[in-house]
């Protein structure tokens, strides 16, 4: 606004008043400790549309008839303040009805790395115009979702499906034993792997520590998940065994500083593999929640 | 792991583009000082609680 470059931009705000509830699930001992959540579904029961309430909408907005359906996590602070995270969003015809269904595993993602003991899950669920503007209807008013009971189990509430796998069979095994060969077919795990970087020539007279590291490397496959969970997530690659968190590696080198030769600490990132997972390539990577 | 890439990260590290000519004579004599080796002894033991998201 007050740069001499732009012209002055103005804008309106156009309200889009949006019906909105929030929905509430307790997710206490909903997902196993050794389990890996592949897919969160929100399933939410559009109510048909009376015939009447149609038929005047189609007079009024004989080409609009879509309204936006967002799903936004919501947390509410220790402190009482709160935020929200985007999670999901489409659009809705007026002319159904039924369930739909929307993707929330980030919300669960983000959930899962609240400290315990962690509160329910907040979903924020919103229907707004399909677009802003002055040719928008009003068909957002008509769409309407079975809403939360509270006795729960009615016809039409609210439905939180949570896909996961069981990392007893799915996952990896920690380290290797080194006491056991790896053979085709092992089960993922961590294997030592030492670098020597004293036959380095390279590194002769430069690096002066360490003189080699245990670095490892994951080993071994992974076990598919069943062929209906492939049908359903065409876009997630095979797991694979790989290394799901790693470490950096301190060395000390010599660097000519000033005219003379002086030690210094360099740290080397991802050098040393700390845990092997299985991992499907396409799989989400959970979003790291802001502190 | 290879020694490639060991060897990039390092240059990268230190912004150089290629590997230094050090001399010997000069490393043979070279100590190095407690502040600096605290340092490296630090940076190890925070390496094993640090963990970096790999793939």
């Amino acid at each position: 606004r007050f740069s001499q470059n732009f012209r002055e931009v103005v804008g309106r705000f156009l309200a889009s008043e949006a019906s909105s509830h929030l929905l509430v699930f307790d997710m206490e001992q909903r997902l196993p400790p050794h389990s890996e959540l592949v897919q969160a579904v929100l399933r939410l029961f559009q109510e048909p549309v009376p015939r009447a309430a149609l038929r005047r909408h189609e007079r009024l907005f004989p080409r609009s008839d879509r309204a936006r359906v967002t799903v936004q996590w919501l947390h509410v602070r220790d402190d009482g303040s709160n935020r929200t995270a985007l999670i999901d969003s489409r659009l809705v015809s007026i002319h159904e009805s039924g369930w739909k269904a929307l993707d929330v595993t980030e919300a669960v993602n983000f959930w899962q790395q609240l400290r315990s003991p962690r509160p329910p899950l907040l979903l924020q669920v919103s229907v707004q115009r399909e677009h802003l503007g002055p040719l928008a209807s009003s068909a957002h008013r008509l769409v309407r979702f079975a809403p939360q009971g509270p006795s729960g189990g009615r016809q039409g509430e609210p439905q939180l499906e949570l896909h996961t796998l069981d990392l007893r069979d799915y996952g990896a095994q920690g380290n290797c034993d080194p006491k056991a060969p790896v053979t085709k077919g092992a089960r993922c795990c961590r294997q030592e792997m030492y670098i020597d970087l004293q036959g380095m020539k390279w590194a002769e007279n430069w690096v002066l520590e360490p003189p080699g590291f245990l670095a490892y490397e994951c080993v071994g496959t992974c076990q598919q998940p069943p062929e209906s969970l492939n049908f359903k997530w065409p876009f997630l690659g095979p797991r694979q065994c790989v290394a799901s968190e790693t470490t950096s590696l301190p060395v000390i080198v010599s660097i000519q500083e000033g005219g003379r030769l002086q030690p210094q600490v360099v740290s080397l990132p991802n050098m040393r593999v700390q845990t092997c997972s299985c991992a499907s390539d396409g799989a989400l990577v959970p979003r790291k929640l802001e502190p | 792991l290879t020694e490639e890439q060991i060897l990039d990260s390092l240059l990268q590290q230190l912004h150089l583009s290629e590997v230094p000519i050090v001399d010997k004579a000069a490393v043979e004599g070279l100590v190095i000082p407690a502040h600096v080796r605290a340092q490296y002894v630090a940076l190890l033991q925070r390496g094993h609680g640090a963990r970096s998201r790999g793939k």
